[in-house]
């Protein structure tokens, strides 16, 4: 038996808008700490793993291990269902062919109850290594996103350059070419608008803006977005580890309080110079 | 034009 309730249904929606696009089948595991999905888009050239810890939850019941596949543009539609202020519950039976989504009004008057079918998926599952990375940006998840969508009109790829008191995006193309220069700022009042980099070596890396563009919908989620690189080694070196890491932390919305209930990580692997 | 990089070359197949 499984039976997830969240409050903030909203929470739901943003993460399906935040990953629809990107990957179409994937697989929900459930354990009794939570739940959680990783999956590639059709490439494999990004990854995508979303966490909700169990205590993120306001009823929270896993009795055993279970993985729910399903077809994430079905389980978008009926998401889209709910209302953004609808408690949303998740329920599946032991050894079922279905969830059961159930979206409580605000009023408790109205309660409307979907099922999707679920599916056997035979997904690649991707052991993500446990890695320090060498350069740490943390900057307002809506500069993120519109970067991306500016440098878009340039050019397929970004270059991000990052040096102790700043980073640099930049891209070129047919047309010309453009960048975005933005510096660390000082502690702020508004922790939200601040940027902030954490580095051991300078760093300058391609990414493809086309999949950067996915990441940045999950803006929605989080005031902030975490930018986490390694540089390149020189060829010869050991296998290095220059994926970049996008990640944005998922907060329940109270106001007073506000606690981290689990994260979106989108992996992208480098574009590099043949 | 740069080479894209697939994640295999990064994470291991478990």
């Amino acid at each position: 038996m499984f039976e997830a309730r969240l409050i903030q249904g909203s929470i739901l929606k943003k993460i399906l808008d935040a990953i629809k696009d990107l990957v179409t089948d994937a697989s929900w595991d459930c354990s009794p700490n939570g739940m959680s999905l990783q999956a590639m888009d059709t490439s494999h050239v990004s990854l995508v793993s979303v966490s909700l810890n169990s205590d993120g939850f306001d009823k929270y019941r896993c009795d055993r291990n279970l993985t729910l596949g399903m077809n994430l543009i079905s389980l978008s539609k009926i998401i889209k269902c709910a209302a953004n202020d609808d408690t949303i519950i998740i329920k599946a039976g032991d050894g079922g062919d279905k969830i059961t989504l159930l979206f409580e009004a605000q009023n408790e008057s109205e309660v409307a109850e979907y099922e999707i079918k679920l599916m056997n998926l035979d997904s690649e599952y991707l052991g993500i290594p446990d890695t320090t990375y060498n350069v740490t940006i943390k900057m307002p998840s809506n500069k993120f996103q519109r970067i991306c969508r500016d440098l878009s009109q340039i050019g397929d790829a970004v270059t991000i350059s990052c040096a102790k008191d700043g980073v640099r995006f930049g891209a070129a193309g047919d047309l010309g070419s453009g960048s975005i220069r933005l510096a660390q700022t000082a502690t702020s009042d508004k922790p939200e608008d601040s940027v902030t980099i954490s580095m051991q070596e300078a760093l300058c890396q391609s990414f493809a803006l086309k999949y950067l563009n996915h990441f940045a919908k999950a803006t929605p989620l989080s005031a902030q977005v975490t930018l986490s690189m390694s540089p390149d080694v020189p060829l010869g070196e050991p296998l290095l580890f220059n994926v970049c890491v996008v990640e944005y932390n998922i907060s329940d919305n109270d106001d007073e309080n506000p606690s981290t209930i689990g994260f979106i990580r989108y992996y992208l692997a480098p574009k590099i110079d043949d | 034009t740069p080479l894209q990089k697939t994640l295999y070359t990064f994470f291991l197949k478990s």
